[in-house]
């Protein structure tokens, strides 16, 4: 993510490997629920033993004390249809939702946001060597939703996964996936999402079984 | 950490009928499959036994399959376990345990029976119940280092090895070994191997019911997961898992149905030069190493044609894939390789959403058998044909019962896996979005509300 700043995204997670290191990012949908992208995982059977997610802090890498921070081992990894290129992580305990851990709405199924809606986008991915210069990745980035239009978002390594959100009723709705793509995006490219209201039905029904 | 059960072949919801049975079976006795084995390995009478895995009863019996006078039938309470000697058609080392039924010799002869003394008189072999010299079958009671011989019927030839051939040589191996089915149970290194369907000493994924197409039968050596060769789990608790050394068949294998502009299944058989991935990263060289190390190389697997950076199959995958050459993306699939046409005919391919789909196929899009509608494991069903009387749920075909937008589903054998997609495309492209609904026509609750003033107030 170019540009943007720090702020306060409380259902972007940060996903890290056995050592600990954050390789995407997630959005809790669910107490015991991530979304994540396909592209972040070697196979639909990965054994996760080791992996976990972060929540509730601002820094990538936060303080040993930091009060907020959660820390969950992931238990099992579920991909969805094939073409969805979505997965949904479960935690081995729920998430202690508070004023830094928040559950992000879904959006009705095969609903399409309105242009000029407002929306952000969230991640710990390095930014290193980008126009944004050196220091500690933070979270946080709002940017205007414009449909086909001039926008200039570049997701550089460790933002796949996380979430496009935007406001609806006064609510944060997770409305896409970031995704690799095929380039890095440009002016003149569109930034690429996984439109998620295509796949509530599959996510709800995850959920349920 | 050798489990008794390893001694014995195991055949599910199987009972052994010995019509009549002579003499009567012994009654059945509590305890554990693996208590029962220990019971019958050390009784010299004992052949096999079935075990009732409700009941955790077992009893005991003095014949196998191949003893005359008996039948295999059916049984879904019983599983039948027999001892892998009594089985075998190959020999283990020298043989000295081999008690199969084979009876004549290398060159054709037929054996003379071990208690008779003509044509050739012998009072060093006669038979008892601890040799196992029994009828006229092939045995090894001196540790002929030629394995089990027998006396002959030829009055010019007194006795003759049988030559039956090693287990690492009887069935051999073609490409990695995938279809190997033989009877080898021990590593390279010679420790026996842990049985699939047992998780001490070394817990593991492969549970014989998840992955019923891969031959993960008793304590076999088996390649579930596209190494190199076939493996196993073995019984030291310090050496987790160990290749076995099986003969390489002379003859090549039959070449899979390749296709280049299209894959048919998962793709195994696609040798097509497609080699960017479905969101257009470039692939990596199979022979490289980097960004990704790996261990499919090439001369590795002769039949999987791993060339230049192509999109292939070489795992059982969904769909050909590629180690791509971003280093932060280890794998994608190439989805983008179009399915062959001949392959998506009326049943294997739904409409709308699949909810008339009333096709056969039971396999997951992961190849896992699907679980039967009526039955209650390992997932106790939320829609069965109780619930859906109108969706046609038939044995363990996939269906759309509750018109998920994405096809026909199942659910599966996998005890972690509820549900998932059935390996069936839509007929035709079909456009899921809806016309825009009003922001104020949705309302959301319990969620994505945060406390913006945290958002302008740093740390």
């Amino acid at each position: 993510i170019i540009g943007g700043q720090p702020g306060n995204s409380p259902w972007t997670v940060s996903i890290r490997n056995r050592a600990g290191v954050h390789f995407c990012g997630g959005s809790l949908v669910k107490e015991q629920w991530v979304i994540s992208t396909r592209q972040c995982f070697f196979s639909c059977d990965a054994d996760l033993t080791g992996y976990e997610v972060q929540l509730g802090t601002l820094f990538k890498d936060p303080g040993p004390g930091d009060p907020d921070k959660q820390t969950i081992p992931i238990v099992q990894i579920v991909c969805g249809p094939s073409e969805s290129q979505l997965v949904m992580l479960k935690l081995v305990r729920p998430a202690t939702l508070n004023r830094r851990v928040a559950l992000i709405c879904l959006p009705p199924e095969r609903y399409v946001v309105p242009a000029g809606t407002v929306c952000e986008i969230a991640g710990w991915g390095e930014t290193r060597g980008t126009c944004c210069g050196p220091g500690t990745p933070t979270l946080g980035s709002p940017w205007k939703l414009v449909p086909w239009g001039d926008t200039s978002l570049w997701v550089p390594q460790g933002d796949y996964g996380g979430p496009l959100a935007c406001l609806t009723a006064d609510c944060w709705v997770l409305e896409g996936v970031i995704t690799p793509s095929r380039i890095c995006a440009r002016t003149d490219q569109p930034a690429l999402f996984i439109r998620v209201s295509l796949y509530v039905d599959w996510i709800h029904k995850v959920i349920k079984m | 950490h050798r489990s008794p059960l390893n001694d014995f072949q195991r055949l599910r919801a199987t009972e052994l009928l010995a019509v009549p049975a002579e003499p009567p079976p012994p009654l059945p006795e509590q305890g554990s499959a693996e208590q029962c084995a220990q019971r019958c390995a050390t009784s010299l009478a004992c052949r096999a036994f079935h075990y009732d895995r409700q009941s955790q009863l077992c009893q005991l019996l003095s014949w196998t399959q191949h003893s005359p006078h008996v039948q295999l039938q059916k049984n879904i309470h019983y599983d039948l376990y027999q001892k892998k000697d009594y089985l075998r058609d190959c020999i283990v080392a020298d043989g000295t345990s081999y008690r199969g039924t084979r009876a004549t010799t290398e060159k054709g002869l037929r054996c003379q029976h071990w208690q008779a003394t003509t044509p050739h008189d012998h009072s060093r072999f006669l038979p008892s119940p601890r040799n196992g010299l029994e009828e006229n079958y092939c045995r090894n009671p001196d540790r002929d280092r030629r394995g089990p011989w027998c006396y002959t019927v030829n009055p010019k030839v007194r006795h003759q090895s049988c030559g039956i051939k090693k287990c690492e040589d009887a069935v051999c191996m073609t490409c990695n070994g995938e279809d190997y089915r033989g009877a080898v149970d021990h590593t390279e290194s010679g420790t026996e191997c842990q049985r699939w369907d047992l998780q001490h000493p070394h817990k593991h994924p492969f549970h014989p019911d998840k992955y019923p197409d891969k031959g993960l039968d008793d304590n076999y050596c088996r390649n579930p997961d596209s190494s190199e060769r076939p493996w196993c789990y073995t019984t030291d608790p310090g050496r987790e898992r160990e290749y076995c050394h099986i003969r390489f068949c002379k003859k090549r294998p039959r070449p899979l149905n390749l296709t280049t502009g299209c894959f048919r299944g998962k793709g195994e058989g696609y040798r097509g030069r497609v080699n960017i991935t479905v969101s257009g990263i470039p692939c990596q060289r199979w022979d490289a190493q980097t960004p990704h190390q790996h261990h499919f190389v090439p001369e590795k697997y002769p039949c999987k044609d791993l060339q230049e950076n192509f999109c292939r199959n070489p795992d059982g995958s969904e769909a050909p894939w590629c180690f791509t050459a971003r280093p932060t993306v280890r794998i994608a699939f190439c989805f983008q390789i179009r399915r062959c046409p001949d392959e998506l005919d009326a049943q294997e391919c739904y409409h709308d959403h699949g909810e008339r789909y009333h096709g056969h196929i039971s396999k997951t899009r992961k190849g896992i058998t699907c679980q039967p509608w009526a039955a209650q494991a390992p997932h106790v069903p939320q829609i069965s044909p109780v619930t859906h009387p109108e969706a046609h749920l038939e044995e363990n075909y996939c269906r759309n019962p509750d018109n998920d937008s994405h096809g026909p589903w199942c659910y599966t054998m996998d005890p972690r896996t509820p549900f998932d997609y059935c390996a069936i495309k839509p007929c035709l492209a079909q456009s899921w979005l809806m016309p825009m609904l009003l922001a104020d026509a949705v309302a959301f609750e319990q969620c994505g509300r945060r406390e913006e003033r945290l958002q302008q107030k740093g740390r």
